[in-house]
């Protein structure tokens, strides 16, 4: 009864486009829990 | 003599697949679509809702902000076959725009949300909660098994857990809100000892989808300072690769159980023009939990040591060695 995925690992989007030399800013990642305070940050 | 009905095929359409991200810090499900043009879905497959005779548009638009990276979109309904579950009348987001650079680099198409309903964008209903409402689930669970070592191995199981991929017992604990698969954190401990930081009481978020375990902001200097970490370029934080060693354990009491983290399982370990750097994954957070209390996040650098279990019908969540 148990349904299997297997998985894949990427980079996190972060480490990504730090590869390419694009190095994003700090952001809370709690953020993602509270979309109102990021739509309005 | 016979008559063979042979136009079945005219009814049957080739089934369009994406690459999602398992997230259990959301709840939406979405994909890239034929309706975004930016960089970002140029880079992905689209979904294409006219070669879809099972596909029906509901009208609404959404907005959904991860962080790192957001987007546009419209809802509508399709069937939707995740690892063999056939989920009829699934709601899924189209996008629209996907603004920015952020999801040009990510490896997935779409994000398939895991968290309760109470914080879908748009009141969409989660496949889980569908999987649920059509008894698709021999049990109302869902584990994640993430791999220590390279691409391949981590496996994500519905319907039961795997005792394949855990050992020991599993210490359960109750979710604390349903909406995110949040939980209360009653202690932190460093080599053992309880630091009586979450004495009043933490909150943790258990989300599949942040890479990194973080702190709350008001913990994170200690931390360092316990670790030995030194602030670095673009708020990260290193150590001396050859202090891996002597670097302190930390725990978390949930439930009254204390779930350790080695050096091994926070420290990340990079080369770079031959040379060896040592970060640590934690990062802090400034926002609270909802009720106020410090907020924590199990990423993965925790999901890595801990088998996770997400348990529907009691609304709890089980954490086993992996």
């Amino acid at each position: 009864g148990i349904v299997r995925i297997p998985l894949r690992k990427h980079k996190s989007m972060r480490e990504a486009l730090r590869e390419k030399g694009i190095e994003l800013p700090y952001q809370d990642p709690a953020l993602k829990y509270q979309p109102d305070e990021f739509s309005s940050s | 003599d016979y008559m063979y009905i042979n136009n079945y095929a005219d009814y049957w359409n080739t089934p369009q697949s994406f690459q999602v991200l398992f997230d259990t810090g959301s709840a939406n499900l979405w994909v890239d679509s034929i309706y975004c043009s930016t960089q970002a879905c140029n880079a992905h497959t689209k979904f294409n809702p006219q070669q879809s005779s099972t596909y029906s548009a509901n009208g609404h638009t959404f907005y959904l902000p991860y962080g790192a990276g957001s987007l546009y979109g419209t809802f509508g309904y399709d069937t939707v076959n995740v690892g063999s579950i056939v989920i009829n009348h699934q709601e899924i987001g189209l996008s629209t725009n996907e603004p920015g650079q952020n999801f040009v680099v990510a490896k997935f198409d779409g994000i398939l949300g895991l968290s309760y309903p109470s914080i879908s964008a748009g009141g969409e209903t989660p496949v889980m909660d569908n999987m649920i409402s059509q008894n698709l689930l021999s049990a109302n669970i869902f584990a994640f098994y993430l791999s220590r070592g390279g691409q391949q191995g981590s496996v994500l199981s519905f319907g039961g857990m795997d005792t394949n991929l855990y050992q020991g017992q599993i210490y359960w604990t109750p979710v604390t809100s349903e909406s995110y698969w949040q939980i209360g954190v009653h202690g932190f401990e460093i080599n053992g000892r309880e630091t009586g930081w979450c004495s009043q009481g933490c909150q943790s978020i258990v989300d599949t989808g942040t890479s990194a375990l973080t702190a709350p902001s008001q913990l994170i200097g200690h931390i360092m300072q316990a670790i030995g970490a030194q602030e670095s370029h673009y708020g990260m934080y290193m150590v001396d690769c050859s202090q891996l060693n002597n670097l302190p354990t930390l725990s978390f009491v949930i439930s009254g159980v204390a779930l350790p983290l080695a050096p091994s399982a926070y420290i990340n370990q990079h080369y770079q023009n031959g040379h060896q750097f040592c970060s640590v994954g934690i990062t802090p957070t400034y926002l609270p939990s909802r009720n106020g209390q410090p907020l924590w996040i199990f990423g993965d650098v925790f999901l890595r040591e801990y088998y996770s279990i997400y348990d529907r019908t009691n609304n709890r969540l089980g954490f086993a060695s992996a």
